[in-house]
């Protein structure tokens, strides 16, 4: 994953991104 | 030896049907433990959703490329379809270590998440196997056809915007995933950002419209119970 830029925060993930939480 | 063009090509193709040719072509029986978890059962949604999206891959392949070569599009489809299992169970595993959570009938129940994410396995299984056609029109012309993306986006008619949600999740899902790959996949990631997300039919402008609206409201005191 050396060069990849990761966009979510920290300790977010999947669930987030599709208001499951 | 030397790494050529072609001998990294046929390296990642390798890998990927080492992979793949002992996945499964259904859900596993712990993805059917996470299934039978959910508050709603989202079984049959999902094996409809691949069929249905299985047919109207295989038809758009054949009409590129040719219907002589149906055949290879089924196998395309077959490989994407077992990735999309093998990354929605590895999703599905880290969700609930993080979340402490094992009912996830309303992100199961979500079809704009199981299109990205089938878009996101079938876009890793062509781009692998390459995903520009010469085809012959008649005995003198040839044209290319180009089936990389956002070609899977139109054939499953999924949002951009849906499809970036996932992109990150996936790579973070699929640990075997070429360096090559995910460079392809973030190169991915930068069109829908700087250009497909900002397309007229877009869901994000209403998205936005939501964001400001909800800022111009006045504080709303909080509920006495969540």
């Amino acid at each position: 994953f050396q060069d990849y830029h990761f966009g979510l925060d920290e300790g977010e993930g999947i669930s987030e991104l599709f208001d499951c939480d | 030896p030397p790494q050529t063009p072609v001998r990294t090509a046929m390296n990642t193709i390798q890998q990927l049907q080492m992979i793949l040719n002992t996945a499964d072509d259904k859900p596993s029986s712990t993805l059917e433990a996470y299934f039978n978890n959910c508050t709603v059962n989202p079984t049959n949604g999902i094996t409809n959703r691949v069929e249905y999206l299985g047919q109207k891959f295989q038809e758009n392949f054949a009409q590129a490329v040719g219907e002589g070569w149906a055949e290879i599009g089924s196998q395309r489809y077959k490989l994407g379809v077992r990735l999309y299992y093998r990354v929605m169970e590895s999703m599905l595993k880290s969700e609930e270590e993080r979340l402490s959570v094992h009912n996830f009938s309303k992100l199961l129940n979500d079809a704009t998440f199981h299109g990205s994410l089938l878009a996101c396995a079938v876009e890793v299984v062509m781009t692998t196997y390459g995903t520009t056609w010469n085809i012959t029109l008649t005995s003198d012309i040839q044209t290319e056809t180009d089936l990389s993306f956002p070609w899977i986006l139109r054939v499953f008619d999924i949002k951009a915007y849906e499809f970036y949600k996932v992109i990150e999740s996936f790579i973070k899902a699929e640990p075997t995933l070429s360096r090559e790959m995910i460079k392809h996949m973030e190169r991915c990631e930068h069109r829908i950002m700087e250009c497909i997300a900002w397309q007229m039919d877009s869901p994000l402008f209403d998205i936005l419209k939501q964001q400001k609206e909800q800022e111009d409201q006045p504080d709303q005191p909080e509920p006495t119970s969540t």
